[in-house]
């Protein structure tokens, strides 16, 4: 067999080279980078690839810049809702939630799920009553909020569209822009 | 949506996968990320996937599963299964999107049909890679 391997992904979209400047490629790719470190510390130190994935994803849900966890995009009524699933190869075990409002961590969740109860997926008031009972962290609703979501909803709202991760697009000259 | 898979040295897959859906979605709206088959995956028989996307169709073409199936049932490699399902099932859906997959052999596939996708992969020991567009 190969060597443990640890992979991510931080979403995909419209991320062409013209419109994104070296200091924002710089940000991801950092934390990119630091987020497989940690993952591949657990799978050194002879770690389950469980709790590596669960410890990679939990880290890219505590960055902003990416669309899960602090930094979700928001829907169309400007709230955040969360979906979350692990799976572990060795018996198809699996657990998941959706449409989470107030778990910090919803990978954390859905992990719970897979670990403590006979289902596999749970939703929306019934998830976030299992993460309470678990002792999972919950948050205000808008900890997950950021000016920068909050400025593609509204664009995404003007052109009555929805947009994946990094789609939403930029315009020429922002229409909040004020000039003299 | 962000995910990870991952291969351990005993030779266990595993997969998660976490997402916010995407921007100005109806209230209720679940896209593929919470739903194992179709964003998240993992068998040890032969494949870890996680999937980012167009939700809606990668739920219609149990994408991630899709592509242990592919391999299972056809016996094809993983580059040649994760390519068909992103750069040609998905497309001719009109689906946008990618995947990270790790096979039991510890190979690692990271395709995507779209401009960029933020991606990386770390082998114990080595320096890991990143990167966001096509090399």
């Amino acid at each position: 067999m190969e060597k443990a391997v640890i992979a991510i992904h931080g979403g995909a979209g419209t991320l062409s080279r013209s419109n994104t400047s070296p200091e924002t490629a710089r940000k991801y790719t950092e934390a990119l980078h630091q987020t497989l470190l940690a993952g591949q510390a657990i799978l050194a130190a002879g770690g389950s690839a469980l709790d590596a994935v669960t410890e990679a994803v939990r880290l890219l849900e505590d960055i902003p810049l990416f669309n899960a966890g602090t930094g979700s995009v928001f829907t169309h009524a400007a709230t955040h809702e969360m979906d979350a699933c692990i799976m572990d190869g060795r018996r198809l075990d699996a657990g998941a939630v959706a449409g989470v409002r107030c778990v910090r961590n919803p990978i954390l969740a859905a992990r719970a799920v897979l670990d403590n109860s006979p289902h596999v997926l749970l939703i929306s008031d019934g998830a976030e009553q299992f993460a309470r009972e678990q002792g999972l962290e919950i948050v205000a609703p808008d900890f997950f909020s950021t000016a920068e979501r909050a400025a593609q909803l509204r664009q995404a709202r003007g052109q009555e569209q929805v947009f994946l991760d990094h789609d939403v697009p930029v315009p020429p000259i922002s229409p909040d822009t004020k000039f003299g | 949506t962000v995910g990870a898979v991952a291969l351990d040295s005993q030779g266990n897959l595993a997969a998660a996968t976490s997402t916010g859906g995407m921007t100005n979605k109806r209230p209720g709206r679940v896209g593929d990320s919470p739903l194992p088959g179709a964003g998240c995956y993992a068998n040890n028989a032969n494949v870890a996937v996680s999937c980012t996307g167009t939700g809606e169709v990668f739920i219609r073409m149990l994408a991630a599963y899709d592509v242990a199936a592919l391999m299972e049932y056809s016996g094809v490699s993983l580059p040649e299964a994760a390519d068909r399902v992103i750069k040609e099932k998905l497309v001719a859906l009109n689906g946008e999107g990618g995947l990270i997959a790790i096979d039991r052999e510890g190979h690692v596939v990271m395709p995507f049909n779209t401009e960029g996708m933020y991606r990386g992969v770390a082998w114990v020991g080595d320096i890991p890679s990143v990167g966001i567009w096509q090399e």
